[in-house]
């Protein structure tokens, strides 16, 4: 399991980018196939709004 | 070689020295700039800017206001991702922006 | 022999250090002239409008966006307090800063690219205090990706 943490909420200027940039490559590189249990047809559930 | 090498080290040192200078200048005027109360108060986005931002813009796009030190982590279970967010220092807002 | 090729190792990590100094300065100038661009923006056009933005349509800085698909599931839970939030995704999604949004909303005028127009540079440069303005050129042309010395440290008199 990857995880990354990261402290947000700091003032403009203290930047994160690059902690966002690693997390936005290890969310993008995985293969969501596998992870969705992707059986082809099945369309995913209705979406739930915050 | 040796005494063109210790001017070039030396010449260095100098710049190193002078963007350090610079970095600590820089870090004190930005601080001072978002520190600034009429500037706090024009310092916002409109949810268009946002909207304009994301590619392709009919996408959800939710917005994470949260207090310093909050902690965000991201994690890959079995099936899907996980966000947490914990606050040690007020409540966090989360907002979607709204499409239109 | 052995003189030089201490002093060979010396520069070499002086060099690694400056382009690492190079970049978060420019980093840091990107921010000051992003931040200054938009308070001009808002203050404009507050002023043409006479009046602020309706409260529900503005986003204070800092904050960061996390973006996704329409057709993502996202299993959101909650604290009581609001201080504790847990979100599942069963799709990709991009989270980014307040900074990376400012650029890709053009505050940085171009700089953080090296396609700044002379007109943007010229606003750019009035952005900054006069010991960056050598800086801001360099990066408005992209021209301090050299290795010289000179250009690593980004002023004429390095």
């Amino acid at each position: 399991r990857s995880r990354i943490l990261v402290s947000i909420g700091e003032s403009f200027g203290i930047s994160s980018s690059d902690k966002f940039s690693k997390i936005n490559q290890m969310v993008s590189s995985s293969d969501w196939t596998l992870k969705r249990g992707y059986d082809g047809g099945s369309a995913p559930k209705p979406l739930k709004r915050l | 070689r040796q005494q063109a090498l210790q001017k070039e080290v030396s010449e260095l040192t100098r710049a190193e020295d002078k963007l350090d200078e610079l970095i600590a200048k820089c870090n004190l005027q930005l601080r001072l700039l978002t520190e600034d109360s009429q500037n706090k108060k024009l310092g916002y986005v409109m949810c268009q800017d946002l909207r304009n931002t994301v590619d392709p813009p009919d996408q959800l796009v939710m917005v994470v206001r949260a207090p310093p030190e909050t902690q965000m982590e991201v994690s890959e279970p079995s099936d899907g991702y996980q966000i947490s967010l914990k606050s040690a220092r007020g409540p966090i807002e989360v907002f979607l922006c709204p499409e239109d | 022999a052995q003189e030089c090729q201490n002093l060979e190792l010396e520069k070499q990590k002086r060099m690694e250090r400056i382009r690492q100094k190079r970049a978060q300065l420019q980093e840091l100038i990107l921010q000051q002239i992003a931040f200054k661009s938009l308070v001009q923006r808002n203050q404009a056009s507050e002023a043409s409008s006479q009046a602020p933005p309706p409260p529900g349509s503005v986003i204070q800085l800092p904050f960061i966006i996390l973006n996704t698909s329409v057709r993502t599931v996202i299993d959101c839970s909650i604290s009581n307090d609001k201080c504790e939030y847990l979100f599942n995704f069963d799709n990709t999604f991009e989270i980014h800063d307040d900074i990376e949004i400012l650029k890709r909303m053009g505050m940085s005028l171009g700089l953080e690219n090296g396609k700044c127009s002379p007109e943007n540079l010229r606003v750019a440069k009035s952005l900054v205090p006069k010991s960056l303005e050598t800086y801001v050129t360099g990066m408005a042309s992209g021209s301090t990706h050299t290795s010289s010395l000179s250009g690593l440290c980004g002023d004429q008199d390095c």
